[in-house]
């Protein structure tokens, strides 16, 4: 039964959208829902919109589930929305940051990967498009953004597992997502997408070594995130500068989201740093999303101050 | 069996090239095994010291595993054998499915 949704466990996309659709009916004044788009295979794509009703207001954007067999993701996304609803009565900060934001959650970004990995493959990444001159299905959606498209870090294999795609914006979801962001720029003050694993909170550029314009302000918000995050189980994040703390990549939504004038891009790496990898236990989703939990209130609450 | 069984003895490991040359054989090697890479994301991101963590198939672990050995290249199983693991998380969910 949705109203004792068990969040300490991986659940199927069937599962995740009853549960967006029931977040949706039981909260209608911190919570609506809406779809951006479909999918390759025709999905929708949900979006829940946290916050208290208001015009003009800032927003967030957080997207889980860009690479379908990073499972942490969507748990940490769905665990986002419980906790951010539940603590906006009981936390101050939280009821500020639904008061001043609103906070735009895509739980699954890659529904047809997800899907697929939970019924055929289970270390599936990419998205299930086909293309008929090539055998391989799937783009990486995370290489397909409008941002040095197909540059370094990127493959033109369409059987490589990070294929940039046949050009950019190729994948309907990345369209999609990249059509709705653009047009709510001007409101979006970060963006932050959700992987794993590494361990690590991440921004940009990917595509190059120099560094960010703002690069103390979002230094100092990632550091403030990370300590965070270790103040919880003492668990540590690596953070800086993608190209240089895990590796050089182009395409990334992260980099496209800070070139359309976004002042705050995340990508966060979660748990684990490869003992469990990708299958990382159920009983290790509680811990994991309640340190992230405080790296997002953290930047949220950092989005607020004067930088 | 979940995902029908098809993980059966695959393994998930981890290798640390000392040097160029091992760098640069174990992109062979991986190219040639096809395996599955879970980091970095992409052979072009592996050079020296790169921490590589690889899944492969029964088969191809055996042949990994001997190159590997003989060369006295750095490693570790982290993963000895993916199909128990995916069967012990799908044991808490089971439950679930039966309410």
């Amino acid at each position: 039964s949705l109203s004792r949704y068990n969040y300490e466990v991986y659940h199927s996309l069937d599962e995740i959208e009853s549960w967006m659709h029931y977040m949706n009916h039981t909260h209608p004044h911190l919570i609506s829902m809406f779809s951006v788009g479909k999918s390759y295979e025709g999905k929708p794509l949900h979006v829940l919109k946290l916050g208290k009703n208001g015009t003009k207001k800032k927003a967030i954007w957080i997207d889980c589930g860009i690479h379908a067999r990073e499972w942490i993701g969507p748990a940490f996304c769905q665990w986002f929305v419980k906790e951010a609803v539940s603590a906006y009565n009981r936390d101050p900060s939280m009821k500020k940051i639904l008061s001043i934001f609103y906070i735009y959650v895509m739980p699954v970004f890659n529904v047809d990967g997800y899907h697929y990995s939970w019924t055929t493959d289970r270390f599936w990444r990419k998205t299930r498009s086909k293309n008929r001159r090539y055998n391989c299905h799937g783009v990486d959606a995370n290489r397909n953004w409008k941002v040095k498209f197909s540059e370094e870090g990127a493959s033109l294999n369409p059987c490589d597992d990070t294929y940039c795609g046949p050009y950019a914006e190729s994948e309907p979801e990345v369209k999609a997502v990249a059509q709705f962001i653009y047009k709510q720029r001007k409101h979006i003050k970060a963006y932050l997408s959700f992987h794993a694993y590494a361990q690590m909170l991440l921004y940009p550029y990917s595509y190059q070594y120099d560094a960010i314009p703002n690069y103390h302000c979002v230094e100092s918000a990632a550091y403030d995130a990370v300590n965070a995050i270790r103040s919880a189980y003492g668990v540590r994040y690596q953070h800086g500068p993608a190209s240089s703390t895990l590796y050089m990549s182009s395409g990334s939504s992260m980099d496209w989201a800070y070139n359309i004038g976004i002042p705050y891009a995340f990508a966060f790496e979660l748990r684990d740093t490869g003992y469990y990898g990708f299958l990382l236990p159920e009983s290790l989703i509680k811990p994991t999303c309640t340190e992230t939990m405080l790296a997002v209130t953290k930047i949220a609450m950092h989005l607020l101050k004067k930088c | 069996h979940s995902y029908s069984n098809r993980y059966a003895g695959d393994k998930v490991i981890r290798i640390v090239p000392k040097n160029d040359v091992e760098a640069q054989e174990l992109k062979n090697l991986y190219r040639q095994l096809q395996v599955d890479l879970w980091h970095p994301s992409s052979i072009s991101s592996i050079w020296t010291d790169t921490l590589t963590d690889v899944h492969v198939s029964r088969n191809s672990s055996q042949v990994l595993l001997t190159y590997l050995r003989n060369a006295n290249v750095q490693h570790e199983i982290l993963v000895d054998n993916i199909q128990k693991v995916l069967e012990k998380q799908s044991v808490s969910r089971a439950p679930r499915n039966r309410r």
